[in-house]
């Protein structure tokens, strides 16, 4: 462990934590994709699966239930509790196109052709793309609430102190996985433009306004 | 890449 990577998984659950409380203080899930918290879910299912085989420590078993469960609150929250504010008609992404090409990506690209090895890299991959619904959607409403601008915020910052914790480990620990820092790459740089504006306007109290 | 990594990271 290293701070970068602390840092990050902080900055995650920091992420989840406040969509959660967004949706359930506000009773509303009004400028949230339910499409990438779907994907979300399906992220940490397909690379937690190892969560009763594989003990690492506690800190990781903690951290694997805590994302886990959060992802399915989050869902149960969209589509059960308040889907009336679920804002269907600006959620439109078509996640097949995430989907297929992150299938065919993990069957291709992969460390190791076995069930498990595959089901990691499908995850690693999805959640380089996960977020893009999201992104969709506040590009098409064409703006977002700050505390959701605050929750991409950490959540875009996460992958981002991975690829420093990934350098660390290569400099430290002569240890670097591929897979894991090409997608890491990928995911960060598609919150490039939402940062500038984070940075820029967010932060100065303005709203945070994406040309449609 | 990395040889049989434990998959420590989350």
């Amino acid at each position: 462990m290293n701070i970068f990577r602390l840092l990050g998984d902080v900055s995650h659950l920091l992420a989840i934590i406040i969509l959660l409380l967004k949706i359930w203080k506000t009773r509303s899930c009004a400028g949230i994709s339910g499409k990438s918290q779907l994907l979300f879910a399906l992220t940490y299912t397909t690379r937690y699966l190892d969560l009763v085989t594989n003990f690492v420590s506690v800190y990781n078993t903690f951290m694997k239930v805590v994302f886990l469960a959060a992802s399915y609150a989050t869902i149960w929250l969209i589509y059960m509790k308040f889907r009336a504010t679920y804002d269907q008609n600006h959620d439109t992404f078509r996640i097949e196109f995430l989907l297929l090409p992150v299938t065919i990506l993990s069957l291709v690209a992969n460390h190791e052709f076995t069930l498990i090895e595959i089901l990691w890299t499908w995850s690693i991959y999805l959640e380089a793309v996960a977020i893009l619904p999201q992104l969709f959607m506040v590009s098409k409403t064409g703006e977002a609430e700050s505390i959701t601008s605050h929750y991409l915020f950490a959540l875009g910052s996460y992958r981002g102190l991975y690829i420093l914790n990934w350098i660390y480990r290569y400099y430290m620990e002569s240890y670097y996985d591929l897979i894991a820092i090409f997608a890491g790459i990928l995911q960060t740089v598609l919150y490039c433009d939402f940062f500038y504006l984070y940075i820029t306007k967010v932060l100065r109290g303005q709203r945070l306004q994406l040309p449609a | 890449p990395a040889e049989e990594d434990p998959k420590d990271e989350l």
